[in-house]
């Protein structure tokens, strides 16, 4: 455990919550892109399918669980509950062109071919690449909501407290190895952040 | 100095 990390892990959360409380006191989903809380409740589902099958800490337990929970909450809202405020036409990028090239990179480049290490690495993969709807829609409507800036700005400060946690626990631990598929993908993901 | 698995991170 590092501070780097846990700073990160609730960031991300804050990030999530941020969203859903938008979508609740405003009980609108303008601006909000509801593929890429498709591609997010994908990404948690592909990650934490090992919940089942492996115990870390009770603080992993608990945070992966809340992230579940808050993300199937965030698609319901956008799908159901507001789905009268989506905006269909303008959130329009095709998500099978995200998700397809991540499960063909998942099955080849993985840790070992396992289901847990395949949905893994898909998870890590497409995590890269999920805010790219949202960020269509931003670019397409060409007005930033400021609550939706503030929520890609967290999921960007996730994740670079991430790739610095990699890195530093790295270069001070002479037994821990670079996880190159990790840090690969978190070095994209950012770059699509700061866009 | 404990290694990181990323593995177990969220």
């Amino acid at each position: 455990m590092d501070i780097l990390q846990i700073f990160g892990d609730y960031v991300h959360l804050l990030g999530m919550i941020i969203l859903l409380a938008k979508l609740w006191l405003t009980k609108s989903c303008a601006g909000i892109s509801g593929k890429t809380q498709l591609l997010f409740a994908l990404v948690f589902t592909a990650r934490n399918a090992d919940l089942t099958i492996r115990y870390v800490s009770l603080y992993n337990t608990i945070l992966k669980i809340v992230y579940l929970a808050i993300t199937y909450c965030t698609v319901l809202s956008i799908f159901l509950f507001f789905r009268k405020t989506y905006d269909r036409k303008r959130d329009a990028f095709r998500i099978e062109l995200l998700i397809l090239p991540c499960a063909v990179f998942a099955l080849f480049l993985n840790k070992a071919f396992e289901t847990i290490e395949v949905f893994w690495a898909f998870s890590v993969y497409l995590e890269a690449l999920a805010i790219v709807p949202q960020v269509y829609l931003v670019s397409k409507s060409k007005q930033a909501d400021s609550v939706v800036m503030s929520y890609i700005s967290c999921l960007g400060l996730y994740r670079g407290c991430y790739v610095l946690h990699w890195l530093y626990a790295y270069k001070h631990s002479p037994n821990s190895q670079l996880e190159h598929i990790a840090v690969a993908s978190g070095v994209v993901q950012l770059i699509f952040y700061f866009d | 100095n404990e290694s990181v698995d990323v593995h177990d991170e969220l």
